[in-house]
């Protein structure tokens, strides 16, 4: 466990928090897109049924605990409490175009063919990809909500931090894992557009909202 | 790189 690893384990859970306290106080889920979150909840399900099988740290078993918990409250809230509010029109990115292509390079390109490793590499290569069809709603409406700036904002950093975490253990583990590393190159270069227009605009206190 | 089951990020 390096800082870069736990700064971005927290940022990670800091931008979960951000997303449910919008929910929750502005009683909406306007702008969000069900589809990524749903996405969401399938990568911590497929990456944590270790959660059960390999103990690793009190740490590790309570933040994949919060983050399954959190994923699905999301779920529960855009779907069930707040359904009314969602803004299904505009939720319309096609699921099987990042489905498809990521069930089959799990099954070519993976650590072990187990079910349990596919499933892992499977919730790697979905995660790198979840967050396309909340882009693509805020492309499509061409506004965000500032709360679900700084949601996206944390979601980016936290793969950001990873890369650092990476670059660390491989330099005093010698350490690394090609799979994570890769997708999570793949994952943080989707967020570079957005991390622009959030330092440009929504730090100087303008609304994100695209021309 | 990892073994089998032995992922301990989240």
């Amino acid at each position: 466990m390096n800082v870069f690893r736990i700064l971005g384990d927290l940022s990670h859970l800091l931008a979960m928090f951000l997303l449910l306290v919008k929910i929750w106080r502005s009683k909406s889920c306007a702008g969000i897109s069900g589809k990524s979150q749903i996405l969401f909840a399938l990568v911590f399900t497929t990456r944590y049924l270790d959660l059960f099988s390999n103990f690793i740290s009190i740490y590790n078993t309570v933040m994949k605990v919060v983050f399954l918990l959190c994923a699905y409250v999301t779920v529960y809230m855009i779907y069930w409490k707040f359904r009314k509010t969602f803004d299904i029109e505009n939720d319309t990115f096609r699921l099987e175009f990042l489905l498809v292509p990521v069930i089959g390079l799990s099954f070519l390109v993976n650590y072990s063919y187990t079910p349990t490793e596919v499933l892992w590499t499977f919730s790697i290569y979905l995660e790198s990809v979840a967050i396309l069809p909340q882009l693509f709603m805020i492309s499509k409406t061409g506004e965000a909500e500032t709360i679900t700036t700084h949601y996206l904002f944390f979601l980016g950093l936290y793969r950001a931090l990873y890369l650092a975490n990476w670059i660390w253990r491989y330099q005093t583990e010698n350490f690394y894992d090609q799979i994570s590393v890769v997708s999570g190159v793949v994952q943080t270069i989707f967020y570079c557009d957005f991390f622009y227009l959030y330092v440009t605009k929504v730090l100087k206190g303008k609304k994100l909202s695209l021309p | 790189v990892p073994t089998d089951g032995d992922h301990d990020e989240l």
